[in-house]
């Protein structure tokens, strides 16, 4: 990626990874769409040989061979038998059976992750840079898992069994299939004994924002990332025939449109068909669209194919305006004709300027690659938010890393809009999702696991959690959250912001175990059967003698769930957690402090001891948080924050109270 | 016709593993054959998971599910990139 080492100050790497070659034994696998192995982002340009002990393999396939693999992209598969199963057989004019990437997805994840570092990168002269993944001296292995058809669990579960065996550190998943409890979920399934085995699994919150409770990979052995902008942007503008202006963003690069303003129509104006508004192909009226600006909106069909519509149809350009689904959410496209999106407000501007005109005119400019926005970072508003339906007790998602506009390496068989007539091709490519977050805190995860080589996946995550941020410098309220334009919470960040040069050096973290997951199962009633499932302990029984409660799993962030009283009864309401912090700082005191914010009622927070010294690397402390609160109505929440700091390291939790 | 067939994953009791069978995958094959003479195991999992995948009719699924090792047969999902 190009900004994202700049955002994240990883491009004072020097300081995150002292010695030069820590890391390179480190392999992240990524479970996707497959691999292009001819980006420049693979180059293998002074890396040793493959880790010993490295068990993958650079699978033959369709256009693949063994000798596609090198010391950077060190294994590629392929896992297709349950998709053939139940989709047929794979159609080698549209994808192919081997690890090659015909998508452009898994390549743009794997190269975000631990792509090597690549100059004068850049989309069609947008975002240009030096394009690097997060852990760049990392190794790459490719699980082809997604295919035109989508992801199918039996496939999911095989690469994840093969990936462990190979000897992965870290697997990245930016991929999700709905909330289910986790006995009947393949990804948590696989994620805990990848986790029982100390590798690090970062998944996708999912891009269902932003509803509440549109969370997916919610299992708490995994580590769950949404999406924040970056402070680039792409800006254009559309400047209408009576002098008004209004930005949006494009990537488009092509032949501009004539100086001269353009008649402008709107879609639904130009179509006979139900919804024409959307530019769905086939319902615009060419002659009701040639030569000038159309309006569309968005909805159903994929953004760039409205604007090959609109081409089709003889239309000149193209403006994309949000509807209220998306909101002020601008996300930047490689359009194949002279096309701006923008947002809401400025559509139903442009959209009332148009209908209320005899002879409407606009024009678009194109305003290249803007750094420095601010404030950056922004909660996405497609990012899914919490709470968590699965267990509520569980803040989801943990963190929020880059995944708007993100440039990375792209395939080679689709050009950047991904569409069959789109005959360009590109080295790099931008697109949006959690699926780009999710394999920048796997890469950072990479980076941590080659500077701390014992640390657990729940260390590792801890770390990247309680140094996370969630405000911005200075401190104005908290980061904000594109789909409301007001301060995001917890439910939608989860601990803050990924921030790997804090992330480095925690000071302290909450350590986790495969057992400690367990007694998580059984605070949530789990069966012998259901525990045996997960975590593949048969027989395994919960001990009737032991109170287990969910919220004694040591986890780095606070949900705190108050019933609500009924009847007349207004009690104050106590909730206890517990936690344990492992010193991998050495030697400190921390205290504790702890701010809430909650609308009706005020929550008293007491943490015991308040004040906790550590001696040395590996001591454990432990304390209790008690949450006391009065009776709200259900439905309602609160938010707050608990640090302990040494005067050195802050370790930062979030809280998200609820009432039910 | 032949009652339409979906993909489950089974997932097995490792330790239950009769004695009577030498490895794993003998048992996972003995089980799906004791359900169903056609149909064929797509995966044997051994790693993050004990067991295998295979397409089955619900009444195989159902039978598989009352066997001794059984832990769980969950049907095949499918999940879309983010």
């Amino acid at each position: 990626t190009t900004r994202t080492p700049e955002f994240l100050g990883l491009d004072k790497s020097d300081d995150l990874v002292p010695q030069a070659n820590t890391g390179s034994d480190v392999v992240v696998g990524v479970l996707d769409t497959g691999v292009w192995p001819e980006r420049k982002s693979f180059d293998d340009t002074g890396f040793g040989p493959v880790p010993a002990g490295w068990k993958g393999a650079c699978e033959e396939g369709k256009d693949f061979k063994a000798t596609d693999c090198n010391r950077k992209l060190i294994g590629a598969r392929f896992f297709s038998k349950g998709y053939e199963a139940s989709m047929g057989p794979i159609d080698e004019t549209r994808e192919l059976r081997s690890p090659r990437d015909s998508d452009g997805h898994g390549t743009h994840t794997s190269t975000t992750a631990a792509g090597s570092a690549v100059t004068d990168a850049s989309l069609l002269g947008f975002a240009a840079g030096t394009a690097r993944g997060m852990a760049t001296r990392a190794r790459v292995a490719a699980y082809k898992v997604c295919w035109v058809g989508g992801c199918f669990s039996s496939d999911i579960l095989a690469a994840i069994d093969r990936a462990v065996d190979d000897g992965c550190h870290v697997l990245s998943l930016s991929l999700g299939g709905g909330m289910s409890d986790y006995y009947r979920d393949s990804v948590a399934i696989g994620a805990f004994n990848a986790m029982e085995k100390g590798v690090l699994v970062s998944c996708s919150a999912g891009n269902s924002g932003p509803s509440a409770s549109s969370l997916s990979n919610v299992a708490p052995w995994i580590t769950t990332v949404g999406a924040g902008t970056l402070d680039r942007d792409f800006p254009a503008y559309v400047v209408l025939g009576n002098g008004k202006n209004y930005s949006g963003v494009s990537l488009y690069s092509g032949k501009p449109l004539p100086s001269s303003p353009l008649p402008i129509v709107y879609a639904g104006n130009a179509s006979n068909a139900t919804g024409g508004n959307l530019c769905m192909p086939g319902t615009l009226m060419p002659e009701k669209v040639a030569g000038k600006i159309v309006l569309c909106e968005r909805g159903i069909s994929p953004r760039v194919q409205k604007g090959y519509v609109v081409r089709d149809a003889g239309g000149a350009g193209m403006i994309l305006a949000n509807t209220d689904a998306n909101g002020e959410e601008l996300v930047a496209d490689a359009h194949l004709l002279p096309a701006n999106g923008v947002g809401e407000k400025a559509g139903d501007a442009i959209k009332r300027y148009l209908l209320s005109e005899m002879s409407p005119t606009a024009t678009i400019v194109f305003g290249g690659t803007k750094v420095g926005v601010r404030p950056s970072p922004v909660v996405a508003a497609f990012s899914s938010r919490g709470p968590n339906v699965v267990t509520p007790e569980i803040l989801k998602p943990d963190l929020i890393a880059p995944g708007v506009n993100i440039l990375a390496g792209w395939t080679g068989a689709v050009g950047p809009t991904g569409l069959s007539v789109d005959s360009r091709r590109v080295e790099f490519s931008i697109i949006s999702g959690t699926s780009m977050s999710c394999p920048h805190v796997s890469g950072l995860a990479a980076l941590l696991k080659g500077a701390h080589p014992d640390w657990s996946p729940a260390a590792i995550r801890s770390a990247l959690m309680t140094t996370a941020y969630a405000d911005y410098p200075g401190g104005n309220g908290g980061l904000l959250d594109v789909a409301t334009g007001k301060a995001a919470t917890p439910f939608d960040y989860g601990a803050g912001h990924v921030d790997p040069r804090r992330g480095m050096d925690p000071g302290l973290v909450y350590d986790l175990t495969a057992d400690d997951y367990i007694d998580f199962l059984c605070a949530l009633n789990y069966t012998s059967l259901q525990i045996a499932a997960v975590a593949k302990r048969t027989n395994y029984t919960c001990d009737r003698k032991r109170t287990y409660a969910v919220s004694g799993l040591n986890y780095p962030s606070f949900a705190v769930a108050f019933e609500t009283a009924s009847g007349d009864r207004v009690g104050v309401a106590t909730v206890k957690h517990t936690r344990t912090m492992t010193s991998v700082g050495g030697p400190g005191t921390y205290k504790a402090t702890v701010a809430t914010a909650v609308t009706g009622g005020e929550v008293k927070v007491a943490v015991e001891p308040a004040e906790l010294s550590f001696t040395k690397v590996g001591e454990k402390q432990s304390y209790t948080v008690s949450f006391s609160a009065p009776s709200l109505p259900s439905g309602s929440s609160g938010f707050g924050r608990l640090e302990w700091s040494d005067g050195k390291h802050v370790v930062a939790s979030p809280i998200a109270f609820t009432w039910t | 016709g032949e009652e339409k067939r979906q993909t489950y994953i089974v997932h097995m009791a490792k330790s239950r593993r009769p004695s009577t069978f030498a490895e794993h995958g003998h048992w996972y094959d003995a089980s799906l054959r004791s359900v169903s003479s056609s149909a064929e195991i797509l995966y044997s999992y051994d790693t993050v998971a004990h067991g295998f995948s295979a397409r089955l009719t619900t009444a195989e699924a159902q039978a598989l599910e009352s066997l001794d090792g059984v832990l769980s047969v969950l049907p095949e999902v499918r999940y879309e990139l983010h």
